[in-house]
Formats: structure tokens, C-alpha cells, sequence
């Protein structure tokens, strides 16, 4: 099934 | 020193509404543009950012970067104590522990003081892309929540497939399955029904319908709610307010199969 992303890995820190 | 004046008291009890039960303790970052928040929900799933523009206000006073670190359950305490009506006033020291909220009657009869203490918030700022998004839809912002309440009966997660033939959502559930789907709509007389379709490729993703339920608590704050998505990259739900202010909420989306 799909897996929910974390937003983290789309926006960089920073 | 920060100085800010609302005509009207329902447009932050509005913003605070929407995303009180997102994010807790964040920053509202004052400088002379208006005041900012980017917050992420606790499980790093969503990220919540509000600009109120210094337009937004009359006047707007604020001559140095203010961080002020709200608890936002507190604030709402305070904020009930405002008539949609009133003329709220927040006010701040340059190195603030207190916020200081006016709210005055429109008639002027009656005006109502509280401090609130703050906190000391160490937020990560988050750098956001700007991405050239491949689908941008325009809709009711009322038919953007039917749609995601009536989907969230039946199932967890929606898949928004946007194409030339229009927009659609679609859920799996164990009772079965449904899908809701928009076309183009043009009403000359009633702009905020119209439903816009931009497209420069078709998209497919899947999302969460607990936080898109969520993101619509913000219903109250515009008649129109604008989908960005992209494949692969977070969905920005956007409601836009007068003066260039915006609450805006990324999703980031669930992938595999």
C-alpha cells in the first residue's frame, strides 16, 4: 500500500 | 515595537481557528511586511504558513523582526473573548513576554484588555521550492470541503487525478468505493462559483483525507480554495484573504503501491 511521506523530505531545513 | 490593528476581529479568529488544531506552540514572526507563521503538525505530515500582510491591517507598525511564541489553544481562549465585529489591536515590546490584545466594540461602548505570556519557541524554518505546479484548480471552497468530508466516510486516502477532461477524486474503501468529479465551471454572475482548470500536465496523486478535512477548517476565511499540485512534490491548498494575506497548507503525499 502507499506510503505517507514526511514533509522533510521535500522542504530542506534551513 | 509592534503595533498592529484589525477592522475586524473574526479574521484572526478565523486563521487562528483553522489551524489551532494542526499546530500548538509556533511563532507569529513580526517585521515591517505583516506577520508571518510557518509551523509543521506533529507528525512532519503537514506545514502550516500564514502571512498576514502589513495591508491586512490599519495601521501596521512594526520596526524590528518580533518573534512572538504562542501557545495557540491560549490565544483562543483569549481570541473568544472578541466579537467577530470588534476592533482587535496587538501590541509588543521589541523583546516581548507578553502580547498585548485590545478588543473595542464597533460602537466604541466597550473595550477589553488581556496580556498573554508567551513562550520561547526554537522553530526549524523550512526553505519551500517554488515549484511551477503541473495542476492548478480554482473551486468553491465549500464544494473542496463536501468533497473531502463525504470521501472521508468511506476511506483514509483520496487520489486527486487532474486531466483535460477535469478533476478527479477518487477513494477505495472496505464498505466500496467513490469518486466526485469536477469540470470546468463558468458562472459570469457568481465568480466564486467558478471552478478553473490550469493544466500543463496530467497529474495523480494520493493524499491523506484526515489532514485535507483538517485544511478546511479554513472554509470560513475564503468563497474560493486553490488546489497546486504536482506529481511526486507536496499539494498547497491556498485560501487567499484581502490585502495579498494567505493561509497556505502543504500535504505531503503518500507514494508506492
Amino acid at each position: 500500500s502507499k506510503q505517507q511521506q514526511s514533509i522533510l523530505g521535500f522542504f530542506s531545513k534551513g | 515595537m509592534l503595533e498592529a490593528r484589525l477592522e475586524q476581529a473574526q479574521l484572526l479568529k478565523k486563521v487562528v481557528d483553522a489551524i489551532k488544531d494542526l499546530v500548538q506552540d509556533c511563532n507569529f514572526d513580526c517585521n515591517d511586511s505583516g506577520i508571518a507563521l510557518q509551523a509543521m503538525d506533529n507528525s512532519h505530515v503537514a506545514l502550516v504558513s500564514m502571512m498576514l500582510k502589513a495591508e491586512s491591517f490599519n495601521p501596521f507598525r512594526c520596526d524590528r523582526n518580533i518573534a512572538i511564541g504562542l501557545n495557540l489553544v491560549s490565544l483562543t481562549k483569549v481570541l473568544r473573548a472578541a466579537q467577530n465585529e470588534d476592533i482587535l489591536t496587538l501590541k509588543a515590546e521589541d523583546a516581548p513576554d507578553s502580547l498585548n490584545l485590545t478588543f473595542e466594540s464597533s460602537d466604541k461602548d466597550r473595550i477589553s484588555e488581556y496580556d498573554l505570556k508567551l513562550m520561547d519557541i526554537d522553530q526549524e524554518h523550512l526553505g519551500i521550492p517554488d515549484t511551477d505546479y503541473s495542476a492548478t484548480i480554482s473551486m468553491p471552497s465549500a464544494e473542496f470541503k463536501r468533497i473531502c468530508t463525504d470521501l472521508m466516510a468511506m476511506s483514509e486516502s483520496v487520489t486527486i487525478e487532474a486531466g483535460k477532461d477535469g478533476i478527479k477524486f477518487a477513494c477505495n474503501g472496505d464498505i466500496g468505493n467513490g469518486s466526485i468529479t469536477l469540470r470546468t465551471v463558468q458562472d459570469v454572475e457568481n465568480k466564486e462559483n467558478n471552478i478553473e482548470i490550469a493544466l500543463t500536465e496530467p497529474v495523480s496523486l494520493t493524499f491523506s483525507l484526515k489532514y485535507l478535512v483538517n485544511f478546511c477548517k479554513a472554509q470560513n476565511l475564503s468563497k474560493t480554495v486553490k488546489l497546486h499540485i504536482s506529481n511526486e512534490v507536496p499539494l498547497l491548498v491556498e485560501y487567499a484573504m484581502e490585502g495579498g494575506s494567505y493561509l497556505r497548507f502543504y500535504l505531503a503525499p503518500k507514494i508506492g503501491d
